[in-house]
């Protein structure tokens, strides 16, 4: 065991970092805009430094990788959940995220790339995981939330290593500007004209309602596309829907009793056209069901909601809103489809398109199997991309 | 496409020795071990410290997380609240 005085340290206060690459989805201004924040929080509290590297070799690199990425550690990133990121002691300077999670910002579905990289920015300056509930350096990532972003703990644990911060520097609350920076960020990008901001390949949630007009959710707004191909959004969801959270994580519209299903986190909505029915939100634990779901969608040759999350699938029946016996089953039954996919439709001919990231599969009822795939803004008409 | 991704259930074992709860080097560990390495756990993400691995216990385990491994957390821990107590360090005992 390392001995107190060999904590493994950075012996100059001023830092360089550099972000290397990033996930496609996210524009490199907000990724560039989070990772500043992430380490202002640090040096906020501490007699530490940080400045974005121009150029040349920077002394903490961020990276994204995917698998098995040759760091010598032989910790291979294992695709959507379980691990997400992980880096290293003082001084080798590195953080890796795996480019396979769901990574987000500003509260929409997945992971939040701010609090993760706020976390493993804490390892590479030498703070290894805390016990103290909701620490920052916990090793379950924390939520994004109102309150401070670091602990006590977080705060001792730096101020050990690196002292504490000269009297005369501004401290800025990353948390806060990060937020309204990136809202801004998020509203310019919904302004620009040309396609909807969904096209680009990530989108929460889609469904498709019995006027066959195809609904697609991201973040606090959703975008309409008729049967005949017109196109309008974004709209605001809660203006719709007022009793919904910000963002939402799946979204189902069920042919059985016209009603319109959402889910985010532990608890689940039902709306009949815009009025939200007695008894909702409920918990979705008291159906059955797991919280956060990847994708859900009714499907009419069983006659119930099917919820997918990780490697299984859930049937909810609609009717007692309690989920089937014999569930969850392993996702397999579902040949060829994937784990971790974001919306999920069935389509007038009957068939079921899944959606994830650039990606999506076309299910077939009747051969019980994925008959084709391929990039949806591309090949897919009524996606409105 | 192959279906990728985590899976839900997660190999108790292989997580208690990747996270440094179990050493490596002991590929059998005996039940006081594995009880010990189990309660550790349950103590740092603040579940019922039954020492049996209980649903809750594994849902944890399958929770997103950081891969870097928890060992030393809590010996450091205890140390920075030394700190905050006594404002002296606890001298390293030389094993």
């Amino acid at each position: 065991r390392r001995s107190d005085a060999q904590a493994e340290k950075w012996y100059k206060r001023h830092l360089t970092y550099q972000v290397v690459n990033w996930p496609r989805h996210l524009s490199l201004g907000s990724v560039r805009l989070a990772v500043r924040a992430a380490f202002q929080l640090w040096s906020n509290v501490s007699n530490l430094v940080f400045e974005e590297a121009s150029e040349g070799p920077a002394d903490i690199r961020l990276a994204f990788y995917e698998g098995d990425h040759n760091d010598g550690t032989g910790n291979a990133f294992d695709g959507p959940g379980g691990t997400l990121a992980h880096a290293f002691l003082p001084r080798r300077g590195e953080a890796h995220f795996d480019m396979a999670e769901r990574w987000t910002l500003n509260g929409h579905k997945g992971h939040n790339l701010f609090m993760v990289t706020a976390h493993e920015i804490g390892h590479t300056l030498g703070l290894e995981h805390s016990p103290v509930r909701h620490a920052l350096m916990s090793p379950y990532y924390r939520k994004l939330g109102r309150s401070m972003v670091l602990s006590w703990d977080d705060i001792l644990a730096v101020q050990q290593l690196y002292g504490k911060p000269s009297g005369n520097r501004p401290v800025r609350l990353p948390g806060q500007v990060l937020h309204a920076a990136l809202q801004e960020w998020e509203f310019t990008e919904l302004q620009t004209p040309g396609l909807p901001l969904y096209c680009r390949g990530v989108f929460d949630a889609i469904t498709m309602d019995e006027k066959k007009t195809v609904l697609v959710f991201r973040g606090n707004v959703y975008w309409t596309i008729s049967a005949e191909g017109g196109q309008s959004g974004p709209l605001l969801l809660r203006q719709r829907w007022p009793e919904l959270p910000q963002a939402i994580e799946a979204a189902a519209f069920s042919q059985l009793d016209s009603k319109w299903y959402f889910f985010r986190g532990k608890r689940i909505w039902r709306y009949t056209g815009n009025v939200l029915d007695s008894g909702f939100p409920m918990k979705t634990s008291e159906l059955g069901l797991p919280r956060r779901p990847d994708s859900a969608f009714y499907y009419a040759p069983l006659g119930h909601m099917v919820l997918f999350k990780g490697a299984r699938y859930y049937i909810l029946n609609l009717k007692s809103l309690q989920q089937e016996p014999y569930y969850p089953r392993k996702l397999m039954d579902w040949n060829g489809i994937p784990q971790g996919t974001n919306g999920a439709l069935t389509r007038p001919d009957g068939r079921l398109y899944l959606f994830r990231d650039q990606r999506f599969w076309r299910f077939d009822p009747m051969k019980v199997r994925v008959t084709r795939e391929g990039q949806w803004a591309r090949d897919l008409s009524w996606t409105g991309c | 496409v192959p279906a990728r991704g985590s899976p839900l259930v997660v190999d108790p074992q292989d997580f208690l020795e990747k996270y440094g709860y179990l050493h490596h080097e002991h590929q059998i560990h005996n039940s006081v071990e594995i009880h010990s390495a189990i309660r550790e756990f349950q103590w740092l993400s603040h579940l019922p410290i039954t020492g049996e691995l209980d649903s809750a216990t594994l849902l944890q385990m399958a929770e997103p997380r950081c891969g870097v491994s928890d060992e030393g957390s809590q010996k450091n821990w205890g140390q920075r609240v030394n700190l905050i107590f006594t404002g002296r360090r606890r001298p390293q005992r030389r094993r």
